[in-house]
């Protein structure tokens, strides 16, 4: 996180806003509704108290403006940056500015004005913009469904080191952003996707192109904004070109960057019984074509040609993949070998000679 | 000659930079330089900076992954001073 220069900050604890004007995109009740979960998130960390008021002047204004608003910092017409406000002073010190030219939403399309507005009350009260791409403090957009926002660690810290943690007896904490080279690293699920590798953790990927040495770390929702945060599973069917990400008893299709179904689909389709409430981790083996599922100790095997579980099943993972212990976090096939995930190890099998031949550091693939 | 579209885009990424950099990095404009202090940091300079903010490789050249960042959508505050 990066205090604004000069240290700038609310001496009172008690702070008031005001919604000078609404934006035509949005119903007004959304927009209020939207403000104030946004102040929530500052509130819940720090011992601030925000207060609504209707008229007269607050210490946070809030307007929706069109180009040159007369505050030398004109807008630029849609896209390009959409909002600013000022740091903590009197006057339009705290005042946020929406550019109206954008197209305010509550929800993925457009720019979701909770997140926006969450951002900028960050500026309200002293923060600039921070360097972890994962806070809400980073200065570009990204998408994250406002039901599963949570305020990030680096935010957490840096309002803190401000103003002090709040009254509540249970300290907040917020999510960490992975880092690549992390020799603790650990993932949620791995897939191919097209010749290039996908890591899954929290509300992040890794793509990985196997040529390539750089990775690219990205939040799912950039590509997927339908998508959940922390799946658990994933395979790609190469056949129909399709990947399959789970997450509890759901799992999502996509076809590249598009999602093939619009609402997920649910596990017990592929004839899994009821007891099984999440998958571990799974892979497709394109030579059977054959696809794995791996459930606590146990694993499945389903047919995609006959889009059926195959009889018999389930088995011990021991049985078949000696040397791989249970609770497997991921797994994929990648030319003749299938990688196991456990923890921060990855371990190589070959099925020809159905042993474990090399065990690595799970992000070994990261050229650290 | 039409302007060849690389030439083309090639300006119109110049810009995009000088018009980002000016925006967020404090960059001055051609208009301030002429009258402000020796210390002008030249846009290779401003650039870097920007690099190392994103986390990018710190070239000091407007490269694929820094124009990428700099078309994504963001706030409007400086990310270096206010």
């Amino acid at each position: 996180y990066v205090l604004t220069d000069g240290n700038p900050k609310w001496e009172r604890k008690n702070l008031t806003y005001r919604i000078v004007n609404y934006t035509p995109d949005m119903n007004s009740a959304d927009v209020d509704k939207a403000i104030q979960k946004a102040f929530k998130v500052w509130s819940d960390v720090s011992p601030l108290i925000f207060k609504i008021i209707y008229d007269g002047n607050a210490d946070i204004m809030i307007s929706f403006e069109t180009g040159d608003h007369r505050d030398n910092s004109p807008f630029d017409g849609p896209d390009g940056f959409l909002v600013h406000a000022f740091q903590p002073r009197n006057g339009i010190g705290g005042d946020v500015h929406f550019d109206e030219a954008e197209y305010w939403t509550k929800g993925s399309n457009g720019y979701n004005l909770f997140l926006v507005v969450a951002h900028e009350l960050g500026h309200s009260l002293g923060l600039s913009h921070s360097t972890d791409p994962g806070a809400l403090m980073y200065p570009t957009y990204s998408y994250t469904e406002p039901n599963e926002f949570r305020l990030p660690q680096d935010d957490i810290n840096g309002i803190q080191t401000v103003y002090g943690h709040s009254g509540n007896p249970i300290q907040p904490t917020g999510p960490t952003t992975p880092v690549t080279c992390d020799h603790k690293l650990t993932f949620d699920a791995v897939a191919t996707m097209r010749g290039e590798l996908l890591f899954f953790k929290d509300r992040y990927f890794w793509r990985k192109h196997p040529q390539m040495t750089e990775v690219q770390l990205n939040f799912i929702s950039l590509f997927w904004p339908n998508l959940p945060s922390g799946i658990q599973a994933a395979y790609e069917n190469t056949e129909r070109d399709q990947i399959f990400l789970f997450k509890e008893n759901k799992y999502w299709v996509l076809s590249g960057y598009d999602l093939v179904y619009n609402h997920p689909k649910s596990i017990y389709d592929l004839g899994f019984p009821k007891n099984v409430k999440r998958i571990n981790a799974a892979f497709n083996d394109e030579n059977s074509g054959k696809t794995y599922f791996f459930v606590g100790g146990k694993y499945w095997r389903y047919d995609e040609n006959r889009q059926s579980m195959d009889q018999g099943y389930p088995k011990k993972i021991i049985d078949e993949f000696r040397g791989i212990s249970k609770n497997i976090d991921a797994a994929f096939q990648y030319g003749r070998y299938i990688y196991f995930f456990i923890g921060t190890r990855q371990f190589q099998f070959d099925p020809n000679v159905k042993r474990v031949v090399s065990v690595m550091k799970s992000n070994s693939w990261f050229n650290c | 000659f039409p302007v060849a579209p690389e030439t083309e885009d090639e300006d119109k990424n110049i810009q995009l930079v000088k018009t980002y950099l000016q925006n967020f990095y404090k960059l001055e404009t051609d208009k301030q330089s002429r009258f402000k202090s020796k210390n002008i940091k030249p846009l290779t300079e401003k650039l870097k900076e920007m690099q190392v903010f994103f986390g990018l490789k710190v070239t000091g050249k407007p490269d694929v992954d820094t124009l990428e960042v700099m078309k994504k959508p963001r706030c409007g505050v400086p990310d270096i001073g206010q």
